[in-house]
């Protein structure tokens, strides 16, 4: 099709679609008792600075919910994580709800609640979609706590295209730095942000991946997983 | 690195996506043509499929066991070399609870990959497309049944690899110099924000990989279309799209595929 200003504007409603719609999705996060919705955000929080774990995670996600061949045992999986990765892959399955006898996710996994089961695939397969580098960055949006910023952002910018920087909600980003750490994350997901003088304009880049909609489940999942954080 | 390497590789010179890189080395070895590789698509639709390379070929799996090999074609691809600096620089403050951070962060990340001249090798289409007529697919194989139970697997045909002719080198360098005065950090040498829990420190490490020649960095392949009686056809359009032809539609999911209806994103368009 063509890739005239009326892509862009679908794609920006794509975005904005999803940004709606997947903070919906997320909503079994925010139900969580809060020790465990915290217990979650910790090994999320790994999870984001460990590519080989999130990689380990989605590969027994793979296997519990559609099997793969060979059917891989859970050992095998973990076979090359080191000890404290392995703690980490546990305790997450553990969180989530989901067991797994016999060492082998694709026959003997029991899944005790499928619905927050199903919704922390839902995040971890969009962070394992992200390009390179870009989980990391996001880890390091957590730690700076600007992933609800993030998250506001990406959803006035969906809507106008343009965001005013003196909204209270984007304070965060008035620093020059911080921002910059927000341009490189946006920049590998086909966003390119702009500061102007007084607010922030964000283009969706001609022919973008699916990115932008990534980017925006991954920060409305860990939006979700960090309330109270 | 490799996987790095052999994907930064397919961004040049196969924008379209026909190719798949090799992101094991281990997987490498094994890659001929003609051999079985797996293609699973994604649950959710911003998921690219993924592609399991596996030890079998495609006679193997054939009812009768006379299938002869590939005519191979052989050509000149490409001479690659490629360099890849990234640099960030920055510093940030913020507050995290009553610790108040300052951290600077200033890396490079300098990717080369040289993989020299490459040599492409296909199998002959039309050749392998008339000794596979009337020819059927063994369904008893552990293989098959396992993939027939699975409505989210295509079984691909390996036709096309991308192979290197010499030795060659791929290096990562990074430098990362860092100053903080609280708790904030990156974890992995991949981000070049970094900082640690106190004062400052420079970070160095170059990790280089000899590969040997004749190791394939990617790989083409082509669906198939298996029928109920084990008949099956290549996909050689683009459009069409392998997998199995199903009598009764039995879901091998595990769990409740309500639970997957629940979420909005799964009928989005692709």
């Amino acid at each position: 099709g063509s890739h005239g200003a009326s892509l862009l504007d679908e794609l920006l409603s794509t975005v904005h679609q999803a940004t709606q719609q997947s903070e919906k999705n997320f909503h079994p996060f925010e139900v969580l008792p809060e020790d465990r919705r915290s217990a979650l955000w910790g090994v999320m929080h790994s999870l984001l600075f460990d590519k080989e774990l999130l990689a380990a995670l989605e590969q027994v996600y793979d296997s519990v919910v559609g099997g793969v061949w060979p059917p891989l045992g859970l050992q095998s999986v973990v076979a090359g994580l080191k000890p404290l990765q392995q703690q980490e892959l546990e305790a997450f399955l553990s969180l989530v709800g989901c067991r797994i006898q016999g060492g082998n996710p694709s026959t003997g996994s029991e899944v005790i609640d499928p619905q927050l089961f199903v919704t922390a695939h839902f995040l971890v397969s969009a962070l394992a979609e992200m390009p390179e580098d870009a989980a990391a960055l996001l880890g390091t949006c957590c730690e700076l706590q600007t992933v609800p910023v993030l998250c506001y952002l990406l959803h006035t910018l969906s809507d106008k295209g343009v965001s005013d920087l003196g909204d209270p909600a984007l304070a965060a980003l008035v620093d020059a730095d911080r921002f910059a750490v927000v341009q490189r994350l946006f920049a590998l997901a086909d966003i390119d942000l702009r500061r102007l003088q007084s607010s922030v304009r964000g283009v969706i880049l001609k022919d973008p991946h699916i990115f932008p909609v990534v980017l925006s489940i991954s920060l409305s999942g860990l939006c979700a997983l960090s309330r109270g954080q | 690195m490799f996987a790095k390497a052999t994907r930064n590789f397919l961004k040049e010179v196969d924008a379209g996506g026909d190719l798949i890189a090799v992101s094991k080395l281990n997987d490498a070895e094994g890659l001929q043509l003609l051999s079985l590789v797996t293609k699973r698509k994604g649950y959710w639709f911003w998921q690219k499929p993924k592609y399991q390379p596996l030890s079998l070929t495609l006679g193997d799996v054939l009812s009768d066991a006379d299938f002869p090999g590939p005519v191979v074609v052989e050509s000149d691809f490409v001479k690659y070399e490629g360099k890849y600096e990234n640099h960030l620089r920055g510093s940030v403050e913020t507050a995290l609870g009553k610790i108040q951070l300052n951290a600077q962060g200033r890396g490079v990340v300098e990717r080369q990959s040289s993989f020299g001249t490459l040599r492409k090798q296909e199998a002959d289409l039309q050749q392998l497309i008339r000794n596979s007529v009337d020819r059927k697919l063994k369904l008893s194989h552990s293989l098959l049944q396992y993939l027939l139970a699975k409505r989210s697997e295509v079984l691909c045909v390996l036709t096309q690899r991308i192979m290197t002719t010499q030795k060659c080198v791929i290096s990562e360098h990074i430098q990362v110099e860092e100053t903080c005065g609280g708790a904030l950090g990156t974890h992995t040498k991949t981000v070049q924000v970094s900082a640690s829990e106190d004062g400052n420190f420079v970070k160095d490490s170059n990790v280089v990989l000899e590969i040997p020649a004749a190791t394939t960095i990617a790989y083409g392949v082509i669906e198939l279309y298996v029928k109920l009686d084990g008949q099956f056809e290549f996909c050689l359009l683009h459009g069409k799209h392998g997998g199995f032809e199903h009598e009764s539609h039995k879901d091998p999911v595990h769990l409740d595929p309500v639970v997957f209806q629940d979420f909005v994103f799964t009928d989005a368009p692709d």
